[in-house]
């Protein structure tokens, strides 16, 4: 069926559906989903430098993103955002999409000049993100 | 009467016995809450606010503590994962307030007696003492060509107390070590954990002692070190370091972080299942695997 075939090709819908390449970017994740990001900073950017003497730089990461659809095996989401998607998308588009958020944070180690003049050392808690999820 | 009679044969200068508890003799004298005081780690610190500056740390304490940080942890600030140890924070304390009580003797060794006192007010109520350590440096790099062996006595003095308690006798605390000095011998650390601890414990506001160092050359080490000119230099007034607990939420807890990252899928409610399992941890974890596959 050459003529078929080639008629075929004329048709614009059957000539993108053959381009290969944008036939498979329907299955690439989208560019811009929801993972971690760096921004590293001085504490003299926070006005605390004052006060906070080491470390020099750090780098609390944050997460940035669209949330896909297929959310649980990627991002261990509960079932209720795969619901919120829904509802944004067929329901309700005030309610908002799943957002993409911190879900595992580290420590930090901290050299700090108190009022009086002494000098401490702390460990802190919760300062540096390091996996993103969507809820 | 009887608290200060069991004091005053305390204060007769005897040896600590290990299972001494001198110190349970002694009532908190402010009884303020401090739990106030917790300084919340990231809010600007209120001093700021007002405009009245922070003070300067002294630079030798500082130079101390940049070296600790880079010990226990990286350039960005990640504690490093060596270091298994329960406390979450260390404080410097520098002494408020020291004069010299002796002027000493260089040429015998003997070093001018201190009395010092150290502010309290930075430390939380929430912070708990695990060990603290007394940090001696010299005014000048110096460096030894012998061991030299130096003994410490430590005496407490009771904060100045108002008129209605009645004034205790001091308590005093033999301390004998022996320091060997190196080569640009940089920094002493004695360990005071058991003299301070009933003080950081009842939440003094201020630790006010006198030190003294009496040290001569080890005449183990170098027999011929009776004779000749010893030079003892001047120790700079000593820091206190503090290594505490802090139990607050925001400061990171290592052991507990450690414990339940373990077992992930392990809630609270389920630990004592394993707890009342026979067999313990082993067979609860293939029961739950049989479960699993059912």
């Amino acid at each position: 069926g050459q003529e078929t075939a080639s008629s075929k090709l004329k048709d614009p819908l059957v000539a993108a559906s053959f381009n290969l390449s944008e036939y498979f970017k329907q299955f690439l994740f989208p560019q811009n989903e929801c993972e971690l990001h760096d921004f590293r900073l001085s504490f003299s950017q926070l006005k605390w430098d004052n006060w906070i003497v080491a470390p020099s730089r750090y780098n609390p990461r944050y997460c940035k993103g669209d949330c896909p659809r297929a959310v649980g095996h990627r991002y261990g989401s509960p079932v209720h955002t795969m619901v919120q998607n829904i509802i944004y998308e067929k329901l309700d588009s005030s309610v908002p999409r799943p957002s993409c958020i911190p879900a595992k944070y580290s420590p930090l180690s901290v050299l700090a000049i108190e009022p009086d003049g002494s000098i401490a050392y702390k460990v802190y808690e919760d300062m540096i993100a390091t996996k993103c999820t969507c809820r | 009467s009887q608290a200060s009679n069991g004091e005053a044969q305390i204060a007769a200068g005897a040896e600590l016995e290990p299972e001494a508890e001198p110190w349970s003799l002694l009532q908190s004298q402010d009884g303020r809450d401090r739990s106030g005081l917790l300084p919340s780690p990231f809010n600007v610190p209120s001093d700021e606010q007002g405009g009245t500056r922070r003070l300067q740390p002294d630079s030798r304490a500082l130079r101390y503590m940049k070296r600790l940080y880079k010990a226990y942890a990286t350039k960005e600030g990640i504690p490093k994962s060596d270091r298994h140890h329960l406390y979450n924070t260390i404080r410097l304390l520098t002494p408020c307030a020291q004069h010299r009580q002796t002027l000493g003797n260089q040429m015998t060794g003997i070093l001018p007696s201190l009395d010092l006192l150290f502010n309290l007010d930075s430390v939380p109520a929430l912070e708990h003492l695990l060990k603290s350590v007394f940090l001696y440096t010299f005014n000048n790099s110096v460096s030894f060509p012998s061991a030299v062996k130096c003994m410490c006595n430590m005496m407490i003095m009771e904060p100045k107390s108002s008129s209605k308690t009645v004034p205790r006798a001091p308590y005093s605390f033999t301390f004998n070590s022996k320091f060997e000095f190196r080569k640009k011998h940089k920094w002493i650390e004695i360990d005071v954990t058991t003299l301070l601890q009933p003080l950081v414990a009842s939440k003094k506001q201020s630790i006010h002692m006198s030190v003294n160092f009496t040290c001569e050359k080890d005449q183990l080490q170098h027999p011929s070190a009776k004779d000749g000119p010893f030079n003892m230099p001047l120790l700079v007034p000593p820091s206190l370091l503090l290594y505490l607990n802090d139990t607050s939420a925001q400061v990171y807890h290592r052991w507990y972080s450690l414990h339940y990252k373990r077992r992930p899928s392990q809630s609270p409610d389920q630990k004592t299942g394993l707890a009342t399992h026979p067999m313990g941890e082993e067979a609860a974890e293939c029961g739950r695997a049989s479960r699993h596959r059912r």
